[in-house]
């Protein structure tokens, strides 16, 4: 564990908490694509698979036991509680995210480490979560008026991936055999999709106006 | 091999 990956991991953390709690005090989705909250709970479905099989400490399992039920509970507040669920824009988050499922899967049947069925599945979640966050960008340019949690979460989503980076930088350099290329690609791409909205965020937090994302 | 995999990462 090194500094650059528990920073991640906790502004990770703190993405999913800051969504939970808009979620569940303002009982209000709005502003929030399910369709990649839907794709998240994927993403940490097909990553997770592991932990019944393998342990490697307290804080990881704990952190998968938080984000699994984080992402599912999210999804399953936006779908089926009372009064979430009318908040919740359908009309304009349209994103077809199943079209982003499938090239994932064939990726990962292309491109892997091992074929095996958790190793498919895991190379899978890695490059499901790269273009996760596609709907919810679409979403926000549409709505452009981006309330000011909503634009958190994407924020410290997208600087998880971005301490990551560091992270994998920092083992490159200090553990020999530490090579990931399939990791380290679809974490840049993944970070790279936030690059816009991070210029864009930064702009109106300098000019200390409403976040408008260009249409 | 778990020293040097990713699979120590969430």
């Amino acid at each position: 564990m090194n500094i650059f990956r528990l920073a991640g991991d906790m502004t990770h953390l703190a993405s999913v908490l800051v969504l939970l709690l808009k979620i569940h005090t303002i009982k209000s989705c709005a502003g929030v694509s399910l369709k990649t909250q839907e794709l998240y709970a994927i993403v940490f479905a097909t990553r997770y698979l592991d932990i019944f099989t393998s342990f490697y400490s307290i804080y990881n399992t704990l952190m998968k036991l938080i984000f699994l039920g984080s992402s599912f509970s999210i999804v399953w507040y936006m779908r089926y509680h009372k009064t979430v669920r009318r908040t919740y824009d359908r009309e304009q988050d349209t994103f077809r995210h199943w079209f982003l499922v499938l090239p994932c899967l064939l990726l990962a049947l292309l491109i892997h480490e091992k074929f095996t069925f958790l190793e498919v599945l895991w190379t899978f979640s890695l490059y499901l979560e790269a273009v996760a966050i596609l709907p919810q960008l679409v979403l926000l340019q549409r709505t452009r008026n981006i309330d000011n949690l909503t634009g958190q979460y994407v924020f410290l989503l997208g600087g998880y991936r971005g301490f990551y980076i560091l992270n994998w930088i920092y083992r490159y350099l200090t553990e020999p055999h530490f090579v990931h290329w399939i990791t380290w690609i679809a974490g840049l791409v993944q970070t790279l999709l936030y690059a816009d909205f991070f210029y864009y965020y930064f702009q109106s937090w300098k000019n200390n106006k409403k976040l408008q994302l260009p249409a | 091999k778990l020293v040097g995999d990713t699979k120590d990462e969430l």
